[in-house]
């Protein structure tokens, strides 16, 4: 389903040429559920926003269910990322103007899903979540674990075929930690992809696969349990 | 050094009245290491943001060092929170038109610190977090754990007498997050105090007192090792 080969991604800072990611190859099959874990500025969100169409690579390939993706349009780029990928980002961003129900309901607009099951669908995952009475807020409204939840709330609700989830229970206790984690192995069950970045152990043994990066190359990659 | 007595906080949303503080009392001598613990909503960073001078409550009075801080003048208030109190907060709050080195140097400016010790304390404080070579990078150009950890950094440069962390290691893999337990262990046994919100039991237990909060209120204050 993913296919990344050979990728590399540097910024060039005045004369110098700072590489991120350094000949990164990775496959990801539909149903697997991939922790990524590596020490703070080894280049995980950097992977994982360019297996996310968030970011172009330097150089190398990446192929998404066997389309090459320098190939797609930007149309059919901004589709996927909008309607079959859902995101959990490590600073979650929420639109600060919209409240929590309206950001949770947001992939479902671009979707086309009708207003009444995108009301449904919202309010449901926030109340999994243990969102039900902040629906109303906005982001400037809420404490740091209610603003990660309700960026979980709003990939999850779009019951995405792919999950790209960067640090999702930073902010979060170990009890709703683990409730995060059982709607996760829920959501891959159903043959969902999941890759996700975690500082936590606990979460990185509840994958199938776990890979290691450091300093910007992949240098461990452990099946943990079968597809 | 800290008296809390009776603190109310609400927000008044449309007709309603939410009480996020409902009658906190707290006294935290010179010289202790507190760790708030409680569920995600339930107050800590509200009750920090009070401590921190950064929100007046509703009602309740807190005496800093002796002094009423309802009697206290916006500018002896503005030099408290710039000069005495280190912050580290849940959502870093770094400036985003400066690099990291001016960010950690910040506070020294207010407190009128000479640019050449200025200069080399931020860049022994982020050598100590591991963040050498990273000086020049503005924070969109840091990793979460690097813009954590130049947030510590800022706080930490200062060697405040009061420093008020709030969640200090979400963003951290373990490793790095002892080492910045180690600082603040150090920092606290010259005799600062420290107040620190986790959610990491690990830390909470390298604290000398943990208070719990439950829906605005304090519910346990154990004490675990003398001051
Ligand atoms: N402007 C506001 N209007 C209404 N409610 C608010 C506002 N700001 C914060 N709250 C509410 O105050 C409560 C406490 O927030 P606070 O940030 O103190 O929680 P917390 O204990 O730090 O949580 P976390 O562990 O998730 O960071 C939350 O339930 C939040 O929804
Ligand atoms: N615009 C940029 N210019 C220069 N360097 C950058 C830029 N953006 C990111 N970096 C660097 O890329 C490296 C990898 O960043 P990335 O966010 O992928 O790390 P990470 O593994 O997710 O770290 P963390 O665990 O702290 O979140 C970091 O060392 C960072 O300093
Ligand atoms: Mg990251
Ligand atoms: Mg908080």
């Amino acid at each position: 389903m993913i296919e990344l080969k050979n990728i590399v991604k540097s910024y060039r800072r005045g004369s110098e040429e700072l590489q991120i990611l350094k000949n990164v190859s990775l496959s990801v099959e539909q149903g697997d559920f991939v922790a990524i874990i590596g020490p703070s500025g080894s280049g995980k969100s950097t992977l994982m926003n360019t297996i996310g169409l968030l970011d172009v690579p330097t150089s190398g390939s990446y192929v998404l269910e066997g389309v090459a993706t320098e190939k797609m349009s930007d149309n059919r780029l901004a589709e996927l990322r909008n309607t079959k990928i859902g995101f959990i980002f490590q600073q979650f961003n929420l639109l600060p103007k919209l409240n929590a129900i309206e950001n949770v309901e947001l992939p479902l607009v671009y979707s086309g899903v009708p207003r009444k099951e995108r009301r449904e669908r919202a309010l449901r995952m926030l109340g999994l979540l243990g969102m039900e009475g902040r629906g109303h807020h906005k982001p400037s409204e809420l404490s740091g674990g209610q603003q990660q939840r309700v960026a979980i709330a709003r990939a999850l609700a779009m019951q995405p075929s792919l999950l790209l989830a960067d640090e999702p229970t930073g902010a979060l206790d170990s009890r709703t930690g683990a409730e995060v984690l059982e709607l996760m192995i829920q959501l891959n069950e159903q043959g969902n992809t999941i890759v996700l970045i975690t500082h936590d152990a606990h979460i990185a043994e509840s994958a199938r696969r776990v890979v290691s990066i450091r300093d910007g190359q992949i240098v461990d990659d452990k099946r943990l349990a079968p597809l």
